[in-house]
């Protein structure tokens, strides 16, 4: 069969191609800061992971152009969409929790973070107030931290953004990987929660934007 | 920077692309399908060494002529990465949360001698 392909006069093959692309995966594995290739828990919707690029870039282009990352290019950035998962276990505020990855050891400075849910708001005398929850070992029920609260005036259905800084500095800078938002809705009777709960399409998403801080500072080898 | 072909043993970059398919990484890695991990490959004789356009600094071309003028054998010029840009990834973290990065000098657009 090798035979009967033309071959590639200029490609690698056998021992040497299998060397660099094992040279490629630890390249990236290392500059993505990875000890292994990572192993998805639970597949994503392709659909939410399309709207959520969607909202990611809109969000790049509403960037002003030269922004921070220009002056830092030094420190590597990361954009981070994480969904969260939803649970109704203390009606009738709704629990979303989200789990990151990066490791313990890093120093996370958070330049940006949004919340993105989707809400249908028959009546312009909705509120909807966020929280911030204890560690998500205790589950619903502990202390909670008012992060915002909005009064929704346009009715319709969309995906509304809710802007988590700078209250959430303080999550990124701690231990914990694992963040619990509880929301909680006030106003024209229509429950939120519930809403938000039932709708596997239009998952709820966290839009974050960090920086590594390195250890010490780097010096340019010449 | 020169491409390397079958009739220069000069020293010149050496395309080679991996595609994530081939490696089963395209289950995590969202963006890009791919990536380019050229690589520098060839001799670097005297004549050439620091020549405009193949050396990595003014100050390397400087040091190499004196050195070539100087006739002493020792030292040598090597062949090395003289022009980089960044790889853009997209790809699922173990929590399958989606991480966007720019990862800076990982594509080696040219090559030169030192």
């Amino acid at each position: 069969a090798a035979a009967a392909e033309p071959r590639c006069p200029s490609c690698p093959a056998g021992p040497e191609r299998w060397l660099l692309e094992e040279v490629a995966k630890k390249q990236l594995l290392e500059k993505l800061r990875l000890r292994d290739r990572p192993r998805l828990a639970h597949a994503v919707p392709r659909a939410a992971v399309t709207r959520a690029l969607r909202r990611l870039q809109a969000g790049g282009a509403r960037r002003s152009p030269g922004g921070t990352g220009d002056e830092e290019e030094e420190e590597q950035s990361y954009e981070i969409i994480s969904f969260a998962e939803t649970d109704l276990t203390s009606p009738p505020t709704l629990g979303l929790q989200f789990h990151f990855s990066q490791a313990q050891d890093q120093d996370l400075r958070i330049l940006q973070a949004r919340l993105w849910l989707y809400l249908r708001v028959p009546r312009s005398s909705l509120t909807l107030r966020i929280f911030l929850a204890a560690q998500s070992g205790a589950g619903a029920g502990g202390n909670l931290t008012l992060l915002g609260e909005r009064r929704l005036s346009t009715t319709g259905s969309g995906w509304r953004s809710f802007p988590l800084l700078p209250a959430l500095q303080g999550f990124f800078s701690g231990q914990s990987r694992s963040l619990r938002l509880e929301l909680e809705s006030r106003g024209d009777g229509s429950d939120v929660a519930a809403q938000l709960n039932a709708s596997w399409s239009h998952q709820p998403f966290l839009v974050a934007k960090v920086k590594v801080r390195e250890p010490g500072h780097r010096v340019a080898k010449r | 920077s020169l491409r390397c072909s079958q009739n220069s043993n000069l020293c010149c970059r050496k395309d080679f692309y991996v595609d994530f398919r081939d490696i089963g990484w395209n289950d995590w890695i969202i963006k890009p399908e791919g990536y380019q991990i050229n690589y520098c490959v060839g001799q670097c004789p005297l004549h050439v060494a620091g020549s405009p356009g193949m050396a990595s600094s003014f100050h390397t071309a400087v040091f190499n002529l004196v050195k070539a003028n100087s006739g002493r054998a020792s030292g040598h010029s090597c062949c090395v990465p003289t022009r980089r840009r960044p790889l853009s990834v997209l790809y699922f973290d173990r929590n399958s949360n989606i991480v966007k990065t720019d990862i800076p000098d990982m594509i080696v657009d040219a090559c030169g001698c030192s």
